[in-house]
């Protein structure tokens, strides 16, 4: 609950940045452009498994806000002319995208799966979501690069998407000490961990600038 | 209890 919690509070702290500022200044819109395709790919069990009204609730909300992210960001003025492309360079189709779908496929085949049913598909497409959520971030770590100075709202936004993995391997490793059942699933252990270390080098920074209570800034 | 994984999360 504590890292969906964070998930939703970073979500809102964008929403805010994005309305309250009225700019982009320092978002990256492919970041949000891969978490939506993210949520399509992973929630696709919102038509055929229903787990509890939280889980179901809180998918559509996931879809629903990072949608309005992205819309906000690519049409809708003025939020939509501060948005700086030109500094938004990662290659996100070629170099995120493009190696998650090999990788899904490549993990569905070794692990004995086929391509024949919508099942195999559907699961093909949760392997890709947890694939490409880990590496989502990096467009943004790389507009923050450039940016160096770091508005605190931003800050708080990356910092609050960092926990929620970091608190997702908390929960992992309880449910495999104390859920009788629980299946390991390495590939989401390994992804999560990976995801929570992109964010080791933002968090470091953040935390400083915090105790300092000063302006927050990047390294060069 | 029933076989779980990580499916039932976000």
């Amino acid at each position: 609950l504590c890292g969906d919690m964070c998930h939703v509070f970073s979500i809102i702290v964008l929403l805010l940045r994005l309305r309250v500022a009225r700019n982009a200044q320092g978002i990256s819109l492919r970041t949000h452009e891969l978490f939506l395709l993210v949520f399509l790919t992973r929630y696709t069990d919102l038509f055929t498994t229903f787990y509890s009204l939280y889980n179901s609730v809180m998918k559509v909300l996931y879809i629903a806000s990072t949608s309005s992210i992205v819309y906000a960001i690519r049409l809708q003025e003025p939020i939509c002319s501060t948005y700086d492309r030109a500094q938004d360079t990662f290659r996100h189709w070629a170099f995120a995208v493009a190696p998650c779908a090999v990788l899904a496929l490549l993990t569905h085949l070794i692990s004995g799966g086929s391509l024949f049913s919508f099942v195999d598909i559907q699961e093909m497409l949760w392997t890709f979501s947890i694939y490409l959520e880990s590496i989502a971030i990096l467009p943004q770590l790389i507009v923050l690069q450039r940016f160096r100075e770091v508005e605190n709202l931003t800050g708080n936004y990356i910092f609050f998407m960092g926990s929620y993995r970091a608190l997702y391997i908390v929960n992992w490793i309880f449910r495999a000490y104390y859920e009788p059942g629980y299946r390991h699933h390495y590939v989401v252990y390994f992804c999560g961990v990976l995801q929570t270390l992109l964010y080791a080098d933002f968090f470091y920074y953040y935390l400083m600038s915090k105790r300092r209570g000063g302006k927050f800034s990047l390294p060069t | 209890g029933k076989d779980q994984d990580a499916k039932d999360e976000l």
